[in-house]
């Protein structure tokens, strides 16, 4: 079975899609296969892997959302090996409305990824909002990454963040909860990095991963040479802490 | 009659609600009386200018929207001399559903608007997305001001905004177009940033302000005290340029 998680905040710009690429490829280092399922109509993930956009509307999560496309049928290699992509396309945009009238809206992708595939993980990157994708997205995980940039704005969403997880465990996926808070954007030389990270910790106690991801400006050049900070400068202080929050993550599963 | 923008860019975290709120003071400053409308359900305008969230459906944003309350029932005063804004609420959230099967559902903010109020400029603040909330802003404005963050990923959703633009002034409201683009969070430091100002330059020419917003953290940290940058620290480098921005935007409206 594989182990599904979104990853989520309706806070734009917070860094899910740097998350879920990197995290992504150094779980796929540790030899186990990793799925990156791409939600967003603007496809920074898939880019940000140097995948192409697929061009017909039945090509990628669009398809697999909307016309019932088997997974098998949409995924495609990436350049990192053992990681796989389900990429997405500017037509997802349309699907925010076009799901509200169809039956079973909110369990497309979950049953889409009911058939059990050869990958030890699946992440999903979600939009910024929280509508019928991410809906889809919450519905099919069986825990929540929540990135949060340690900014006053990013603290705002959280209550409502955690009050949609909530009411999707109590009707649509029993079990559903925050698997772990990841501090992003962290700058030590800004005070405000520092009160946010104090606040979070008293709310989430051990829900916060101890890994703190720095602001780093080799992670936002990565995605402009189509690789994973990890691949395009290793020893940068941005890929070290996607490879830490990796370890921290299969220490605290094997724990439980 | 009141100049009508809206601040666009499904890109999350790109400086949208910062510059609604920094621009929307500097031009209240110029004694001109000034509307915010808040369409992103975090509220983050709404708290940036230290206005409590309506409590019910039926106050702020949401009641104009979905239950036709008069606007001049619905907005506030805020600490800015010669600023209103029209608050908003996570109500809005369920907004962007909710509208799908309503009449005239992408006019509801245009026909709200159109009782010429006693404001010369209204600033609409959008959330992350291009769904029917962003589309309602897109109606009702008459130009649309376009934050673009200094980072690869900001550039890659640009065309898919552009696409919509067109098509919005096509069909829904003719004579729609791209006021400017406002280059923010520039980094002197970051070849990145220089990279980014170079391409948008070519593409987009003299609609490209001349006026660039650096990275500045007064800028983040203002809104935990519910002041814009241009009141909390007016010297600022970030609020200097949104002083800067607001005269230039002034001095191409002369100059038509
Ligand atoms: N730790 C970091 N240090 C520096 N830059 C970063 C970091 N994490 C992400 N970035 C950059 O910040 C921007 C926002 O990050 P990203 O796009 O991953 O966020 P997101 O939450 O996926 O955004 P959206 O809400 O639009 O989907 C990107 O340009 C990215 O390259
Ligand atoms: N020039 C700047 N320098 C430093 N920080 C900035 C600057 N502009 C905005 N910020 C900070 O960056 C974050 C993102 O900005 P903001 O929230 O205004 O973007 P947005 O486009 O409105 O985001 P969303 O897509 O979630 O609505 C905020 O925490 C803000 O305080
Ligand atoms: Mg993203
Ligand atoms: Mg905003």
């Amino acid at each position: 079975m594989s182990r599904i998680l979104a990853i989520a905040n309706q806070k734009g710009g917070v860094g899910k899609t740097t998350t879920a690429v990197n995290l992504a490829t150094a779980l796929a280092a540790t030899k186990q296969r990793v799925l990156l399922v791409d939600l967003d109509p603007q496809g920074n993930a898939t880019t940000g892997l140097s995948v192409p956009k697929p061009a017909h509307a039945a090509g990628g999560a669009y398809g697999v959302l909307m016309d019932g496309t088997p997974i098998g049928q949409a995924v495609c290699r990436t350049k990192v090996p053992g990681l796989d992509i389900l990429p997405a396309s500017a037509h997802l945009s349309g699907a925010e409305i076009e799901l509200v009238s169809i039956e079973n809206r909110e369990k497309k992708l979950k049953n889409a990824l009911s058939a059990p595939g050869a990958y030890a993980y699946v992440l999903i990157d979600c939009p910024p909002s929280l509508g019928l994708i991410t809906l889809n997205a919450l519905v099919a995980a069986q825990g929540v990454l929540v990135p949060l940039q340690c900014e006053f704005y990013a603290l705002e969403g959280l209550s409502q963040l955690t009050r949609t997880i909530d009411r999707v465990a109590r009707s649509l996926n029993p079990g559903l909860a925050i698997e772990g808070v990841i501090l992003t954007m962290y700058d030590r030389r800004n005070r405000l990095s520092a009160q946010v990270a104090r606040d979070v910790a008293r709310h989430f106690g051990p829900r916060l991963y101890q890994t703190i991801i720095p602001r780093n400006v080799r992670l936002s050049e990565a995605p402009s040479f189509g690789l994973p900070a990890i691949v395009y400068d290793m020893a940068c202080p941005g890929a070290q802490a996607y490879i830490r929050l990796a370890k921290e993550m299969l220490r605290r599963e094997r724990d439980i």
